[in-house]
């Protein structure tokens, strides 16, 4: 089954929220907060993206491959769970 | 003198009311007092109903979120046909509380109870870390009913979010012993799924708690594979009686079915283990839960012996957890030594799949280079391996270890017709626990199906876990906690009101706080000193060599 991208976006940065800040500023989207406690790892999401694609986002996928401080970065995508 | 709950469902409860002569044996844990007291669980579901009459008194907040709506409540959303009621039916099962004259009575009832409403939104690898990482020095353990779909044509598992939140969960959690992650098995039997296709249960770091019916036979809905460590009751035929515990609306209910109902029953008996000896780590807590699962009447056609005596199968695991037997062992335990890796590259150039193909490797380095063994009891062993094959279902993936043991990594899937083959993909077995690695380790692939089906394996990597000491070697030890004195004061939650830090040192014994009392905790081979950081030998993260 093909993958479904969201709007979200798990970004690491070296300097913790500061540059997670910064990086939502410079590129609209919103920091929905850390991810794991106290760590690197940050949820970004953004508005103006379609909340479910086929495709991944190329424009943010450049732009956050080109930013120094991103050290990684993966858009969101649905996961089929089922209750057991 | 038993003590037995007055809830009006208990004696509905059969699965440990003492209804068959082999249930969970949960009634000789309650006796010897141990009732979940200071541990905290978390259900990651759809949400809890936390204003719940059997509930509420245990409910904890600080175990709970909604990471649908990303707010703190995890009320579960009401919709006409209650599809949201899962996580609060296995709630009840392990917390609901007793002696309120109401419901039954949950396994662990006096333990915290949290729920994480995770799976009623859009779920993706950030929501599924988030949730298993949650307040990870506050809760002690999750358990999760549900994974990818058991449609038997799946191969899916955690994403790097949430393998990273399995890894942090065990190396830092609960103050660096590990938190437990238990897991249902799988439903997926109809479809002829195997739960070694499922990341979640694969894994090393959950506890996979497959399904028995009253009978003691194997459910309609159980899936069979090697990774499964234990189970316990749940729902069979529709003549079967199913699981007792809250509903939705301030409702009891005794339907409650599938391996949903299993694994939240083994997380209230590993409470009970936690509250007789708190200082467990998550590999300890592997090791009981081996020794405390017996075949006792369960009924399957592939129970073997493995290489240290004891009965295994890939239905069930090492059989029916008894959770008197796992708190008399808890009490015991010393704790096992550091885990060590052993990472043996054994195919890596492209080799064309025969119809029936054995790959034999022998094991003999995995020492640290001064001849030093590093593994003498094994525990997890994996096989990662990339192949492709015309129809994947059809391939039958065995291994078999130098001590004999055979163990189906996975059989055929009828169902799965993916021409995908496996893609770095992870096999995990149970079924060499604490055997010796040091030998002929054998992998076999077998075409079970279409007779002109073709496939190459890329590469197949052997991953060795487990300890230098002989497990099968130790001295029966003599208990390892006592209750040294009653907690004087409490506050509102319970938790005692002393000066005493939670966890320190007294005289070469460590005195650790649970709700109730405080404990002494003395290790006749490694006397703790004053000074000394941890009460625990350091739980390093595994080593490759």
């Amino acid at each position: 089954q093909a993958p479904i991208y969201v709007s979200s976006w798990a970004v690491r940065v070296t300097k913790g929220y500061q540059e997670a800040e910064r990086l939502a500023r410079k590129f609209g989207f919103v920091n929905l907060g850390q991810i794991f406690p106290d760590d690197q790892y940050f949820h970004l999401r953004h508005r103006g993206v379609a909340q479910q694609s086929l495709t991944p986002h190329w424009g943010h996928r450049l732009r956050l491959k080109k930013d120094p401080k991103v050290r990684w970065f993966e858009q969101q995508t649905l996961r089929r769970r089922v209750k057991r | 003198s038993l003590v037995v709950p007055t809830d009006p469902w208990f004696s509905k409860q059969w699965y440990m009311n003492k209804e068959i002569q082999q249930d969970l044996n949960i009634l000789k844990a309650w006796n010897q007092g141990l009732t979940g007291r200071g541990v905290v669980i978390s259900i990651l579901d759809d949400g809890i109903e936390k204003d719940h009459p059997d509930l509420w008194a245990n409910y904890d907040p600080l175990a709970s979120y909604d990471f649908n709506d990303y707010d703190p409540d995890p009320q579960p959303r009401y919709t006409p046909n209650d599809e949201n009621r899962h996580g609060t039916r296995c709630a009840g099962e392990v917390s609901a509380t007793a002696n309120n004259g109401f419901c039954g009575a949950g396994v662990a009832f006096n333990a915290r109870i949290g729920g994480v409403r995770m799976l009623d939104g859009a779920i993706t690898d950030i929501v599924e870390a988030q949730s298993l990482s949650l307040q990870p020095q506050h809760i002690h353990i999750y358990s999760a009913s549900w994974g990818p779909e058991d449609d038997g044509r799946t191969v899916d598992g955690p994403g790097l979010l949430t393998q990273e939140a399995f890894r942090r969960g065990v190396t830092k959690g609960r103050q660096g012993l590990g938190t437990l992650f238990i897991w249902a098995s799988g439903n997926g039997g109809l479809h002829y799924d195997n739960c070694n296709c499922d990341g979640y249960t694969n894994s090393i770091h959950t506890l996979s708690v497959g399904s028995t019916t009253r009978q003691g036979r194997v459910p309609w809905y159980s899936e069979a594979c090697a990774s499964t460590f234990t189970t316990t009751f749940s729902s069979g035929v529709v003549t079967d009686p199913q699981i007792v515990t809250t509903d939705l609306h301030h409702q009891c209910t005794d339907k409650h079915t599938g391996t949903s109902a299993s694994a939240p029953l083994a997380a209230g008996m590993i409470a009970l283990a936690l509250e007789a000896n708190p200082l467990l780590t998550w590999r300890d807590l592997q090791h009981l839960v081996v020794r405390a699962s017996r075949p006792a009447q369960l009924q399957a056609e592939d129970w073997r012996i493995n290489g240290v005596g004891r009965q295994v199968s890939h239905h069930y695991g090492y059989g029916l957890l008894d959770a008197g037997l796992l708190v008399d062992l808890a009490r015991v335990w010393l704790p096992t030594k550091p885990q060590k890796k052993c990472a043996i590259r054994v195919v890596h150039t492209p080799t064309p799949i025969l119809p029936r193909m054995l790959v034999p490797k022998n094991v003999t380095a995995c020492s640290d280079g001064s001849r030093r063994r590093l593994i003498r009891s094994l525990e997890h062993v994996q096989v990662q391996l990339s192949l492709s094959y015309s129809r994947r279902g059809d391939l039958e993936i065995f291994l078999t270890s130098p001590m004999g043991t055979r163990s189906t990594l996975v059989a055929i899937r009828p169902l799965d017709i993916s021409g995908q083959g496996y893609n770095n993909w992870i096999f995990m077995s149970t079924h060499y626990w604490d055997e010796d690695p040091q030998g002929l380790w054998t992998l076999g692939l077998e075409n079970k199906g279409y007779y002109f089906n073709t496939g190459t394996l890329y590469y197949y990597t052997l991953l060795l876990y487990g300890t230098a000491e002989d497990m099968t070697a130790r001295p029966q030890a003599p208990q390892v906690t006592s209750r040294a004195r009653a907690c004087v004061q409490r506050d509102t939650e319970g938790l005692c009101q002393e000066s005493h830090s939670p966890l320190s040192i007294l005289a070469g014994l460590c005195l650790i706080s649970s709700q109730q009392w405080w404990w002494l905790y003395s290790h006749p081979q490694q006397p703790v000193t004053e000074g000394q950081a941890s009460c625990h030998p350091p739980v390093t993260p595994a080593a490759a060599a």
